[in-house]
C-alpha cells in the first residue's frame, strides 16, 4: 500500500458516500445517471466475487463490502425509493454499447482465461467507461448541481491517484498491469474536460454549466 | 497463460 493508492481509495469512498448522502438528504436523484450507477454496481459485483474466497486484508475486505453495499443502495434509491425524481428523459445512454464490447474484450484480452479472471478483466474494462452515461446526462442537461460536481471530481481523482500508484509500484517494485493501466488512463482521460470545468468554475463558486 | 494473478488492489 502506498500513499497514492490509499488516497485513491479514500477519494473513491468519499465519492460513493457523497452521492449516497446527496440522494438521501435531498430525497432526490435529479442530475444523477441511474445507468452509470447500475454499471458501477456491476463493476463491483464482477470484480469482488473473490470477496470470501481470497482474503487479502481486513482493509481490502471491508472496503469491498462498503463499495458493494453503497452501490446497490444507490441503485435502489434511484430506481426504487426516489424514482419519481429520476430523470429518465435525459438518462438515455445505451449501456449495452458499453457492456457488450467490455465483455467481448475481456474474453480476448486478459491475464488468464479463468472465469474469475475474465470477470475481473470485464469489470476493469467496464469501469473505464461506466461514467459515460453520467457525463452524457450532464451534457444533455447542460449543468450539474455543485454536489454532483464534487462527486464527479472525487470519482475522477480516484483513478488518477491509482495511475500515480501504478507509477510508484512500477519504479519501487517493478509491478505493472497493462490491462488496469490502459483502462485507468482511458477512464481518467474521460474526466479531462470535466476537471477543467470543475477547476475553472466550481472552485470559483460558480455553478458547473457546460457551454451551450 | 496459467498465471495466478492475485489482485490485491480494490
Amino acid at each position: 500500500m502506498n500513499v497514492f493508492r490509499f488516497l485513491g481509495d479514500l477519494s473513491h469512498l468519499v465519492a460513493i458516500v457523497i452521492l449516497l448522502l446527496k440522494i438521501w438528504k435531498t430525497r432526490s436523484c435529479s442530475g444523477i445517471s441511474g445507468r452509470s450507477q447500475i454499471l458501477f454496481a456491476i463493476v463491483f459485483t464482477t470484480r469482488y466475487l473473490d470477496l470470501f474466497s481470497n482474503f487479502i486484508s481486513v482493509y481490502n475486505t471491508s472496503m469491498k463490502i462498503v463499495y458493494i453495499t453503497c452501490s446497490y443502495a444507490t441503485v435502489y434509491l434511484i430506481y426504487g425509493k426516489f424514482k419519481a425524481t429520476y430523470d429518465f428523459n435525459h438518462d438515455t445512454f445505451r449501456i449495452e454499447f458499453l457492456l457488450v464490447p467490455s465483455a467481448i474484450l475481456a474474453f480476448l484480452v486478459n491475464h488468464d482465461f479463468s472465469p474469475l479472471e475474465i470477470l475481473w478483466t470485464f469489470s476493469i474494462y467496464l469501469e473505464s467507461v461506466a461514467i459515460l452515461p453520467q457525463l452524457f446526462l450532464v451534457s444533455k442537461t447542460g449543468e450539474a448541481e455543485t454536489i454532483t460536481s464534487h462527486y464527479l471530481f472525487a470519482l475522477g481523482s480516484y483513478r488518477l491517484l491509482y495511475l500515480l500508484n501504478w507509477l510508484w509500484r512500477y519504479f519501487s517494485q517493478g509491478f505493472y498491469d497493462l490491462i488496469a493501466l490502459l483502462s485507468g488512463i482511458l477512464q481518467t482521460v474521460l474526466y479531462c474536460d470535466f476537471f477543467y470545468l470543475y477547476i475553472s468554475k466550481v472552485l470559483k463558486g460558480k455553478k458547473l454549466s457546460l457551454p451551450a | 497463460s496459467k498465471k495466478n494473478v492475485a489482485h490485491d488492489e480494490l
